[in-house]
């Protein structure tokens, strides 16, 4: 554990709860994308299955069942709860598109062709992608609301962040796991163009709204 | 054993 993975792991819970409190103290998910959500449920499960069959820590432990749950809270929240708020009109973008793909992927490139390793993987490139079909919201709708960035500015902070700790295991622990690293620096580059925005705009006090 | 690639990040 080092910083780096540490403030990581932190963002990326912050981004989780950010997202969790906008939906309930509002009573609505409006602009929030259900199949990034889904998708996010999705990519929890496939990976932390590992529960099941190993420790590794405490800490490691409690923060994937509470990842697990928060995502599920999520999926609840907009397609049961406050599905009457859901914007379903705005959230077109096709999901199969990613999933297929990614799927395909995981078989052909992996560590070890394990059922459990292969969903790992699927895990891995699934969740480098699976902010797409928020990111596709936005642009349709032109428009987020502030807090909608804060949630994305930390999860798009949390992959850059573990850059810079597989930079730091590779360094003083000789340890690099190349899928990881692909896959997290693919990540990190969708989360550019929305950095930009995030910086020159919100962080200036302005909304956040795209050109016509 | 599984977790042998060392999945030890989250």
């Amino acid at each position: 554990m080092n910083v780096f993975r540490l403030t990581g792991d932190l963002s990326h819970l912050a981004a989780i709860i950010i997202l969790l409190l906008k939906i309930w103290k509002s009573r609505s998910c409006a602009g929030i994308s259900g199949k990034s959500q889904i998708l996010f449920a999705l990519v929890f499960t496939t990976r932390y299955l590992d529960l099941l069959t190993s420790f590794i820590s405490l800490y490691n432990t409690s923060m994937k069942i509470i990842y697990v749950g928060c995502a599920y809270a999520t999926v609840y929240l907009i397609y049961a709860k406050f599905r009457a708020t859901y914007d379903g009109n705005h959230d077109t973008f096709r999901v199969e598109f990613l999933v297929v793909p990614v799927g395909g992927l995981a078989f052909l490139v992996n560590h070890d062709f394990s059922p459990l390793e292969i969903l790992w993987t699927f895990s891995i490139y699934l969740e480098s992608v699976a902010i797409l079909p928020q990111l596709f919201m936005i642009s349709k709708t032109g428009e987020a609301e502030t807090i909608t960035t804060h949630y994305l500015f930390c999860l798009g902070v949390y992959r850059a962040l573990y850059l810079f700790n597989w930079i730091w295991r590779f360094y003083f622990e000789g340890f690099f796991d190349m899928i990881a690293i692909v896959a997290g620096v693919v990540q990190t580059i969708l989360y550019c163009d929305f950095f930009y925005l995030y910086i020159t705009k919100v962080l200036k006090g302005k909304k956040l709204s795209l050109p016509a | 054993e599984y977790n042998v690639y060392g999945h030890d990040e989250l």
